[in-house]
């Protein structure tokens, strides 16, 4: 299984439609401050369930939705999707290609898709569950976060070898 | 269950001694149960000792130290249960030219099992991309892509059409 | 007593929006009172809108944004009430190329009021130090200084005998 | 009033007695990971008064004692000393020059001393009070608490506005 491709629109600073293609291996992406990088990470951990504002940098959920810019006028909706290879059959579902999609409108209203086919939040978090990604899993190493791991208590640091049990 | 954890968590500790030695050159590392009569509820302690150093506490460690403790935990974990991809947000800002060499050869043997996404400033962590994205906010607050050749000197940033679908 | 408060709150207020202008080259910033009526007890909220962006909460700031954010409310406290010394460490981690230009014009600034000492690892910021040192373990575990003289293109660590007493 | 030399003896890494000069301007420290720079910023908050352990990033106090290498035997003793030039009385002693310096011996015992006479931490920060250096103060910017007074809660940032008033 390997991450193909991330689909971003209206999500925080990504405004226009823009497609980042990914390939095995390491892909480095670069910019300035506060270009827009760690929204990229942001988007993946909603796709994958990010259940609270927080772990986004919000304070609402709604603080996801491109707010608008002086030139720009906020949008109503906030839309990732996220595209993997699954010519292996990690992810427990009949296709080769698998396309997780999260839609969410200023209304409040959210929208989940498996291969644009309408699910639920859980359907998601499930088809996930053991190929060890995840909003709170070890492969996602946030900035300035390095120190978790070691700076947090004994008892939090269970979650990552449960996560690999 | 608990022999699933047990497992587990030996598989981790035995490779997290062995790649801190190798990150470190030197030096050892250990993960122990806070409490080691009750395996699926007991917290976990994290022992750092750099080469020539005495055996501290990890809260003892400078910025650099933890922040190359903590990739060897991470890297300890994917030997076990490798996720598909991994995300690594500015995890080479804390670290000094010597360690990001070290960092650098360490992650190069991983990228046959698991697929890297890492958002860096740093020009040497750049090199050793398979593929380099910018990200550019050339209107205000609105973020676009653009693919990046990266010249031996200094990646020079294609202004060309980014990746059209 | 309030008086005195009040005074030192409107006049670092009236820094932090002209000091933040100059680091940011536009956008505004501003120190508010959460509770108006009760200035002794009130907290205290940053509001900070880069250039182009919307006026947002400080969360939201990427990485670098806030280090630069938090320098800007730094100096509006220096220019009020220099202390005679200050102590940076690693403040120009988060920053990229050119904000860490406009970091080190503004700093310059300050270096007449104000004595400064910077821990880095970043060679552009050591090249505006007036005296360098290094520190260095060259026995396990032991720290010793070493007086640098810095060529303009590499710190050569002058191995003399550390400034004997 | 400027910071003329810290002279460490026996704090953390520094076995050796060490003696670093300053002059007005900026100094830069540079060094590799875990070589001692940040050990040099707790020496200078622990003779400004720190008075817990876990604001020198220890558990006890006598974690700041140098507790041997490989090599080395721990010793019983750590002492610090800070020497400013009074020129300008800000200090309010009638000295040109004032040393304090801060003893801990591994028994658990302090001693103060200001210009070779001894005295009680509270004659030390009392000294200090009203000069904005403390060991909370703002001109100690701390590895990787650069966001710290962005992300402290509203009441806590007031401490900043009253040190200054
Ligand atoms: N809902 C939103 N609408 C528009 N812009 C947003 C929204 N949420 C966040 N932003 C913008 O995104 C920017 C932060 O981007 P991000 O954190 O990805 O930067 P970065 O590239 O990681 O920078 P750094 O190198 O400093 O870490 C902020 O400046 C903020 O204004
Ligand atoms: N009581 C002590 N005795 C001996 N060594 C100690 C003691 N306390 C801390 N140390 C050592 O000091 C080192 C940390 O030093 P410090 O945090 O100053 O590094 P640094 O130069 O700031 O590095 P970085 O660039 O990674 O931030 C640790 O490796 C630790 O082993
Ligand atoms: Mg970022
Ligand atoms: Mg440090």
């Amino acid at each position: 299984m390997f991450f193909k491709r991330i689909e971003l629109f209206g999500f925080k600073s990504f405004v226009n439609r823009v497609t980042i293609k990914f390939q095995p291996g390491i892909t480095a992406v670069i910019g300035p401050n506060g270009c827009g990088k760690t929204n990229i990470v942001d988007a993946v951990k909603w796709v994958l369930g990010a259940q609270s504002a927080k772990q986004l940098r919000g304070s609402r959920m709604e603080d996801i939705i491109f707010n608008g810019t002086s030139d720009r006028k906020a949008l109503g909706l906030a839309e990732v999707s996220l595209t993997f290879d699954n010519s292996q059959q990690m992810l427990p579902i009949d296709f080769q290609e698998v396309t997780v999609t999260r839609r969410l409108f200023r209304s409040g209203e959210s929208e989940y898709f498996i291969n644009k086919a309408a699910c639920r939040l859980k359907d998601i978090t499930e088809m996930f569950m053991d190929t060890g990604l995840g909003v709170d899993a070890y492969s996602l190493m946030e900035q300035n976060k390095i120190d978790f791991i070691l700076n947090s208590k004994p008892e939090e640091r269970r979650a990552i070898f449960e996560e690999a049990a | 269950s608990r022999a699933n954890f047990e497992k587990t968590f030996n598989q981790v500790r035995e490779n997290f001694k062995k790649i801190f030695n190798e990150l470190f050159e030197g030096g050892s590392a250990d993960i122990v149960l806070v409490d080691n009569e009750n395996m699926l509820e007991s917290g976990i302690d994290i022992i750092a000792q750099p080469p020539g150093k005495k055996l501290q506490h990890i809260a003892l460690l400078s910025g650099g130290e933890k922040a190359l403790c903590a990739i060897a935990l991470l890297f300890a974990v994917f030997l076990v249960k490798p996720s598909p991809f991994c995300i690594l947000d500015e995890i080479d800002a804390p670290l000094d030219d010597a360690n990001l060499e070290r960092f650098k050869n360490m992650l190069k043997k991983f990228t046959a099992r698991s697929q890297f996404i890492m958002i860096t400033h740093n020009k040497k962590t750049m090199e050793m991309a398979d593929i380099l994205y910018g990200i550019t906010m050339e209107e205000f607050g609105v973020s676009n892509i653009v693919s990046v050749k990266l010249k031996k000197s200094e990646p020079a940033i294609d202004q060309g059409k980014p990746e059209e679908e």
